[in-house]
């Protein structure tokens, strides 16, 4: 596997924040968490309206969407295992070589 | 030869320097391969200068690929446009003008250490590989790095945050490197242009801030025709406007930079796609995002050859 199947199991997660208190709220759960935001470059552009793509780690990611729900907080899963879509997106001649 | 190179898949930076040299060696008419610096690890930092050669002075254009290491469609839309200029030079009108009227500078990676690690260890690197004694964190961001308000809104001060600007503008070697470039030559670069992943927009100046630049009308009406030509192959919509409102704000932006420094077509392309794949964009994607692209380069570049 692809960087030693390190990926298996992340997810990458939109959130778009409706409110001022949303958009709060989910600084503080990015922050808890230690993210890796894909959009945008950096928590302190996230507003109300802003979309918000995160990656979260395979581990971190139940007790996330735990928090999104008790916060009540929308969100949609864009790719469910990262490994997975590493993997699909590259020529198996490309992953071959570089392995 | 240029056929025997895939330009549809992503390549290492070893590959792509490979390819550099190659170009160098067997298209010297066009081509002409040069290092600005080396960067903080000690790779070189790799120029293509393209176009034909004149014994006077001609204006250029600058295209840099790859500021963010995990954007890997910048460094292919790069290297894609490099094959399309020498490839079509004699067979399409508009790129021969293209050709003979301006140079090309163009960097496929400005982010070498930053790639080469994305490449090997971390897929979702962003920022440099640089590192300071004193923090536990690698890197800054190559984009917040600039000397135009730097390290105001859109910036950290904390080196582990992606958009760490670093402990002093131009602290990166490669960001100096460029910068050194480019202030040397301000008053023959008319166009400064930088790619990026994911968004589908097409930015101009400002980002630091939310103001009309004084040569908005000009730019604004290149941005309208780049995207309708772009979206002319495809039907892919881009969202084009300055960059603080269209996307966010964020100050010690390259492109402000350029802008400030006198460059007065600044743009920074965000490519495909919109989050279905983010930087996952597939390999089977490569050829329509650069071919869209190039439609828009080339609209941008015959924009600026007729004096608005």
């Amino acid at each position: 596997y692809l960087y030693n199947n390190r990926y298996a199991g992340d997810k990458v997660i939109r959130l778009i924040p409706e409110t001022k208190r949303e958009a709060h709220v989910l600084k503080d759960i990015y922050h808890q968490f230690k993210v890796d935001l894909w959009q945008p470059s950096g928590i302190s552009s996230i507003s109300e309206g802003t979309v918000t793509d995160v990656h979260v780690s395979r581990n971190s990611s139940q007790n996330l969407l735990t928090s999104l729900q008790q916060a009540n907080i929308q969100y949609e899963i864009l790719i469910s295992d990262l490994q997975e879509a590493l993997e699909k997106g590259n020529s198996w001649r490309s992953n071959r070589n570089r392995r | 030869s240029l056929g025997d190179y895939s330009y549809e898949v992503y390549h290492s930076l070893e590959e792509i320097q490979n390819w550099m040299h190659h170009l160098n060696k067997t298209h010297s008419g066009l081509i002409h391969m040069f290092s600005i610096g080396k960067s903080y690890e000690g790779r070189s930092l790799f120029i293509l200068k393209l176009g034909k050669r004149s014994r006077h002075h001609k204006r250029a254009v600058w295209i840099d690929c790859g500021i963010h290491a995990r954007e890997w469609i910048g460094p292919a839309f790069c290297q894609w446009f490099v094959k399309e200029a020498l490839q079509t030079y004699r067979s399409d009108p508009a790129m021969r003008r293209m050709l003979n009227h301006l140079y090309f500078y163009i960097m496929p990676v400005f982010n070498v250490d930053g790639y080469h690690f994305s490449w090997t260890s971390d897929r979702f690197w962003r920022k440099t590989r640089s590192r300071n004694s004193r923090f536990r964190c690698h890197g800054v961001d190559a984009n917040r790095n600039w000397k135009v308000k730097w390290c105001d809104e859109g910036a950290s001060l904390y080196p582990c945050d992606d958009t760490y600007c670093g402990p002093f503008p131009e602290s990166e070697p490669e960001v100096k490197a460029v910068a050194h470039f480019l202030r040397k030559r301000r008053k023959y670069i008319s166009a400064y242009l930088s790619f990026h992943a994911y968004a589908q927009m097409l930015l101009y100046p400002y980002s630091y801030k939310y103001a009309t630049i004084p040569n908005f009308s000009c730019v604004e009406s290149a941005a309208y025709d780049a995207v309708n030509a772009l979206q002319s192959a495809y039907g892919v919509r881009y969202r084009y406007g300055p960059a603080s409102s269209t996307l966010y704000v964020s100050s010690g932006s390259s492109m402000d930079w350029a802008y400030k420094t006198g460059i007065p077509y600044a743009f920074a392309f965000e490519l495909r796609d919109t989050g279905h794949f983010g930087f996952l964009l597939p390999e089977s994607l490569i050829k329509p995002t650069c071919m869209e692209t190039m439609l828009a380069v080339k609209n941008i570049t015959l924009h600026l050859l007729k004096k608005c």
